[in-house]
């Protein structure tokens, strides 16, 4: 999944 | 991605939709709170930073743009449009919304997951997209009664939160070290600040008759 500092939501 | 922030996403998109819809067809934006679309556009403006450093997907990057894009022609229809602009109640929109810009800006520097540029921004966006309802719902407030498509508008735009709050708690029951205390405080703000609105919303379905 995408790395942590990612943010992955709108 | 889980049902709920598709559902989210998809709620959020539908009550940017119902506004456009409602100021583009019938160039109107009685009762809507130009205030509350200015800071919706600094929440976006602010949140999607990103979208040029860190790709997560098509949908991701596509929906950024739809309410990026959407937010500021809202905001430009209030402002310039001359058809659109005569229908804005200027008068009762007096909510001092600058006022919960400095706070949200302060907050972000004190309490943030990371102190970098881009971090502090993505939390101040999270904690003013909290608050950026209210002028709205003070217009709400003042205006006796609204039509339909506001009323949905708002309805959806309070809803798609909720159901982020659902998604929080899915993920955090299926991804280990899934934990962002500040989003999921901040989305729980946001989404009690509209108890009140559900409450008459849902009076008037139960009534049939609009929202007063």
């Amino acid at each position: 999944d995408t790395p942590k500092d990612f943010h992955d939501e709108l | 991605m889980n049902i709920f922030r598709l559902a989210g996403d998809m709620t959020h998109l539908a009550s940017v939709l119902v506004l456009l819809l409602k100021i583009h067809t019938i160039k109107s934006c009685a009762g809507v709170s130009l205030r509350t679309q200015e800071l919706y556009a600094i929440v976006f403006a602010t949140r999607y930073l990103d979208i040029f450093t860190s790709f997560v997907s098509v949908y991701n990057t596509f929906m950024k743009l739809v309410f990026l894009g959407s937010s500021f022609s809202i905001v430009w229809y209030m402002r310039y449009h001359k058809a659109v602009h005569r229908t804005y109640d200027r008068e009762q929109d007096t909510f001092r919304h600058w006022f919960l810009v400095l706070p949200c800006l302060v907050l972000a520097l004190l309490i943030h997951e990371k102190f970098t540029f881009l971090e502090v921004l993505w939390t101040f966006s999270l904690y003013l997209e909290a608050v950026a309802i209210l002028p709205q719902l003070v217009l709400l407030q003042r205006t006796r009664n609204i039509d339909n498509l506001t009323g949905q508008y708002i309805f959806l735009l309070g809803g798609y939160r909720g159901l982020y709050i659902l998604n929080w708690i899915y993920r955090y029951f299926t991804e280990p070290h899934f934990v962002h205390w500040i989003t999921w405080i901040a989305g729980l703000v946001q989404t009690l600040l509209y108890a009140d609105f559900f409450y008459y919303y849902f009076l008037r379905f139960i009534g049939g008759r609009g929202v007063e």
